[in-house]
């Protein structure tokens, strides 16, 4: 089951060095900037298409990317000072305040895509959906039982036939 | 079958989007350092065991890190300027000059290895040898067929049982 295994390598690859030290990278930020994020928690993006954009704001007119908070870089598997960046969106609304968050897509879900598409990998269109909530489970009980990352995150799942007609469903989501 | 998912994964989310890049940023580093590399393949070290060092220098004296080649940024589901980055190793040996090169392991293994320790992940220490033949098998095929990615890698399978003993195993293998 694809899905399975790609939701433990994207937490053992990187949720689980990441999550932890995303509180420094806040607290360096602010040292920089003076700005204080509305919410400290990796906002995970997962979408049941596996449709992932390249930009969250192709999604919604009401997020644009503010800016990257400074990098966290570690010694991987032979690559020297390999670079963790996440980004920092500005969620805008009518009536309220500008909310700042970090904010990203599920980058495995683009496997599960491309996958999809290649017929040598084995995996049909009709399958995408499954694999995607498998994933979604899966990654949701690993996160509940780590330490590591305990309350610091938000699995969104966002449902694309429950968005339709909704130019604003996206941002939505990621405030709740 | 996680191996299998695995390495479609290293391939659609990292060695097809990198390997076609990396002659560009051997050009670039040319430029700036006028070195010129001994083989432009992007060498992936692939240890049975799936055993993976932070650092390739731990395994043979004889390999020291040399500099990194110049980072490589793409827009990637929802994170501005993911960057991508590669090692150049400088392999000496008491008879020739030295071999440079770009190499790595397949950080994937590093998930095999993490997954077969959490009893939770479904996945035993006995298991691990048989999917990182499997990643192995499955990323050669891939790989074969890829029109981005074909006569510019090097898949290095690294028995650990042949190593024994043998200080400088992992450079002769590289420089094969
Ligand atoms: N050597 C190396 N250098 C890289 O820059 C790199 N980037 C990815 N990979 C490997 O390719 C495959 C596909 O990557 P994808 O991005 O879909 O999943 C990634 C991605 O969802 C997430 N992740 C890892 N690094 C980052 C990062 N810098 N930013 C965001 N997400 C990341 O965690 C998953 C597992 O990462 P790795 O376990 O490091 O191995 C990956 C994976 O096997 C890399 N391998």
């Amino acid at each position: 089951n694809v899905a399975h295994g790609l939701a433990w390598s994207y937490y053992l690859g990187y949720l689980k060095l990441v999550i932890p030290v995303l509180e420094e990278q806040l607290r360096k930020h602010y040292n920089q900037n003076g700005e204080i994020l509305h919410s400290s928690r990796l906002h995970i993006l997962l979408p049941l298409s596996a449709v992932v954009p390249a930009k969250v704001e192709e999604e919604d007119h009401n997020i644009c990317f503010h800016q990257n908070l400074p990098d966290i870089q570690l010694n991987r598997a032979g690559v020297r000072n390999r670079i963790y960046k996440n980004s920092i969106y500005k969620i805008t609304d009518n009536q309220q305040e500008p909310y700042y968050c970090v904010v990203e897509y599920a980058t495995p879900l683009l496997t599960l895509y491309q996958m999809s598409q290649d017929s040598t990998a084995g995996f049909s269109k009709q399958d995408r959906r499954q694999q995607v909530l498998l994933f979604y489970r899966t990654l949701r009980q690993i996160l509940e039982c780590s330490l590591e990352c305990r309350n610091r995150y938000h699995l969104i799942l966002l449902d694309d036939q429950r968005a339709d007609g909704d130019p604003h469903y996206l941002s939505m989501e990621i405030i709740k």
